[in-house]
């Protein structure tokens, strides 16, 4: 599991 | 392209759009919901609805229309019929510019044609392709052709549907499309953007960014490029190198001349 922040909405997230 | 923002359900093909455009905008990756409200700029998606595009509607004049399942030559005069050529800033295109029969030539210029000097095309492709199996997906628009893009059937993604692809060499006939509708040489994103969860070698999509040429004040033949952009790319450069150069927490006063 990768965690991100997504580009669109702005929120972290995870598993790219 | 599943979704794989778990709280907006962005995909990573729509995330890589986000980040082409943030790049060609901004002069540096930037989520939407960073973007500045209120942006000068006059954009048009060929996009799924989702929350990209709601999120670039709520900060600057940015339309869209989504694609349809079953596009076949002429969808791009369809959606846009009503643009007005030379008015855009940028023009998104995901996973449309494929599923045209050759020539394909034409919908390159029928999507440069509604960019003002200086606006980009941001686009996807399908990543996967290959030749397709008997029987398989595109065989109904299936046509042998002589046009530049050589004799032979079409191949096709190898996804759900009957989406067309490019035959071998798409990278090479791409940048040759975009070249003949007078746009400078393309960039295709390869670059893995870790923060925004998108790797270096990712299966879903081909994103690429392609700028019309500002016109030249020596070419009377053209009309003037719009001051406004170029400037904001050079001040967006400056204040990059600024801000890189600067200690943390320090505040960049002016950048004007």
């Amino acid at each position: 599991r990768h965690e991100f922040r997504c580009n669109v909405c702005g929120e972290a997230s995870g598993s790219a | 392209d599943q979704p794989s923002c778990g709280q907006c359900g962005a995909s990573l093909r729509v995330r890589s759009l986000v980040h082409a455009l943030s790049l060609a905008l901004f002069g540096r990756s930037m989520a939407i919901v960073d973007f500045p409200v209120g942006w000068p700029m006059k954009g048009h998606g060929l996009s799924e609805p989702g929350p990209h595009v709601d999120g670039l509607a709520a900060r600057m004049d940015f339309s869209n229309s989504p694609p349809l399942p079953e596009s076949v030559p002429g969808l791009l005069n369809r959606e846009l019929e009503q643009a007005k050529p030379g008015s855009l800033d940028f023009l998104i295109v995901d996973d449309v510019l494929e599923q045209f029969a050759p020539p394909r030539q034409s919908a390159f210029n029928q999507a440069v044609g509604l960019l003002r000097p200086g606006a980009v095309l941001i686009f996807a492709l399908p990543a996967e392709m290959r030749e397709p199996e008997p029987g398989e997906g595109a065989d109904r628009f299936r046509q042998k052709t002589e046009n530049e893009e050589g004799p032979g059937d079409l191949p096709c993604n190898g996804a759900p549907g009957a989406s067309l692809t490019m035959p071998e060499g798409v990278e090479a006939q791409i940048r040759r499309h975009l070249a003949a509708a007078g746009m400078q040489p393309p960039r295709l994103h390869k670059e893995a953007v870790p923060e925004f969860g998108i790797p270096s070698h990712h299966g879903s999509a081909q994103v690429w960014a392609a700028r019309r040429p500002l016109a030249s004040p020596q070419d009377p033949a053209e009309e003037g490029g719009d001051v406004f952009f170029d400037q904001h790319s050079r001040y967006a450069s400056l204040g990059r190198i600024l801000c890189e150069l600067a200690e943390a927490e320090a505040t960049v006063l002016d950048v004007g001349s």
